[in-house]
Parts: C-alpha cells; sequence; structure tokens
C-alpha cells in the first residue's frame, strides 16, 4: 500500500473522529480504497468507514492487505499533522508495519513514524448497506452537535421524534427537560443550514446519551450529517466527506422495559 | 430504559 493525503489533517480528523469509540480497528485496504469495520465494547455502536482513493493524491494498493491498529497509538502520531504537510502511508507486502511520513515541501522538513502492526480478531456484523430506513434526515452538523452538546447534559437518554411537524429532539432528565423541534428549510446562500426530511412512517426513538457525544466528534469530516431511522433497525449517522467516503455509526436504540 | 446491543439487528459475519 502506498497511499499520500495531500493535506496530512484529513486522516488525522478520521481517527480523532472515533478514536473514542473504539480501540483497535482492522483496515482493509484494496484497489478500491481503505474500509474499516468496529464494534465497541458494549456492542451498541458499529463504526463504519470508508477512504476511497479519491480522496487521497495518488493511491496505490497491489494487493488487499489487513492493517490493524490501536487507535490510541495511530492517534499519538497523528499530532504532527499539519494542513501544510502531506501524509503518506505505506505498508509493505507482508505487513508487521505502517509506514507514516509527513512532508513539508515549504519547511523542507520531513517526520518518519513507524507503527507495529496488531492482529486483530474482532467480531464483524453483516450491515446491510442499502438498510431500509422510515426516515431519512439531512441537516446541520454544526446544529446537530450544537442540539446534542446542549440537550445530553441534562438527561442520559435523547429522544428523536420525527413526524408532520418536523424533527424533535428531546430529553427528560429528573430535574429538567427540554426539547428542539426543527421544521425542513432551504437556504439557497448557505446550503449548509438546509434541513430535509423524507419519511414514509412517523418515529420515535431513544439513545444512550454518551453514544450522541462520541458520534459527533466526527462532525469536523462534513458540513451537514445524514440520519436515517427505523423502529427495526439501528439507527445510522453518517458524515459524509467533501471527495467521497466518509464515516458512518450505527447506534442501537434504547427501550422501555 | 434499557440498552438493546447491534446482536438483535445485525448477523455476525
Amino acid at each position: 500500500l502506498e497511499a499520500k493525503f495531500d493535506d496530512s489533517t484529513i486522516f488525522k480528523k478520521i481517527i480523532d473522529s472515533f478514536k473514542d469509540s473504539v480501540s483497535q480497528i482492522n483496515f482493509m485496504c484494496s484497489e478500491s480504497g481503505i474500509e474499516a469495520q468496529a464494534i465497541d465494547d458494549s456492542r451498541v455502536l458499529l463504526v463504519s468507514l470508508s477512504i476511497p482513493p479519491s480522496c487521497f493524491e495518488t493511491y496505490r494498493c497491489d494487493r488487499p492487505t489487513t492493517v490493524g491498529v490501536y487507535l490510541s497509538s495511530l492517534s499519538k502520531l497523528l499530532k504532527s499533522a499539519s494542513s501544510s504537510a502531506t501524509l503518506t502511508l505505506y505498508v509493505e507486502d507482508q505487513p508487521d508495519e505502517l509506514l507514516l511520513l509527513f512532508e513539508e515541501s515549504k519547511a523542507s522538513k520531513s517526520m518518519e513514524y513507524k507503527m507495529k502492526l496488531v492482529d486483530i480478531t474482532a467480531d464483524m456484523l453483516e450491515v446491510d448497506s442499502d438498510m431500509k430506513s422510515d426516515v431519512s434526515v439531512e441537516m446541520s452538523g454544526v446544529e446537530f452537535t450544537k442540539i446534542v452538546r446542549d440537550l445530553t447534559q441534562l438527561s442520559d437518554s435523547f429522544t428523536v421524534s420525527v413526524g408532520k411537524d418536523g424533527i424533535v429532539f428531546s430529553v427528560d432528565g429528573e430535574t429538567a427537560s427540554g426539547k428542539v423541534l426543527l421544521q425542513p428549510k432551504e437556504d439557497l446562500a448557505n446550503p449548509e443550514n438546509n434541513l430535509s426530511i423524507s419519511m414514509t412512517k412517523t418515529i420515535d426513538l431513544s439513545f444512550a446519551s454518551k453514544y450522541l457525544l462520541d458520534i459527533i466528534k466526527a462532525s469536523t469530516l462534513s458540513n451537514m450529517i445524514s440520519l436515517k431511522f427505523s423502529e427495526e433497525t439501528p439507527a445510522l449517522f453518517e458524515f459524509k466527506m467533501e471527495k467521497g467516503g466518509g464515516i458512518g455509526f450505527y447506534l442501537a436504540p434504547k427501550y422501555d422495559e | 430504559m434499557k440498552q438493546r446491543t447491534l446482536m438483535a439487528f445485525f448477523k455476525p459475519k
């Protein structure tokens, strides 16, 4: 594998967006890009990552390779990332290490790190990428992040309801409750403020606040978040990157006893 | 409220 990002902060943002959700991950590298799936220890949150060749300045992978890493170690190396440096990832045919090469052309400086790969035997789940949903919402990632930060302070459960009035985020804590209603809108001058809802059925689902606080860490990857809900499947929270690919979080809901 | 896990929805690969 030889894969070069023209801006090393892209890879840092990707890794930082899920390093607090899962501790280790296998990157599956092939000619169609880098893909990965990981499940958190409580088996409630699944992270699905896709970095297609379009995200790289140059990308070459001669044969499919699995690259297993501890995310805390990788994240430490990526603290060196800067937007003025490129980052090339190298993995040999019989991989036992990942080489990261940062190069700053203006500063005529290069940094090289080697990281030992780990053999990860992780549970994988069969996720249908065309999973049917009753409700799809596209909205501003900044707006969603603010709502999650504000409301989750009040309760460890966070409820999402979608009906004819729009989408309602609500919490009902021991000492306080809160509710935010958003209706579809189109802002031609600032499309990142658009909110669209398509719905075949109303939904009313609750999630644990702590997982939502992890999910919003990926909002640095995209201006928009896409939400998919159904009563029969986990919810999908997805951040799509400008150059293709992105990160999706499948979150199992809570239920009344 | 109780938490569901992903195993209730997805099959192992």
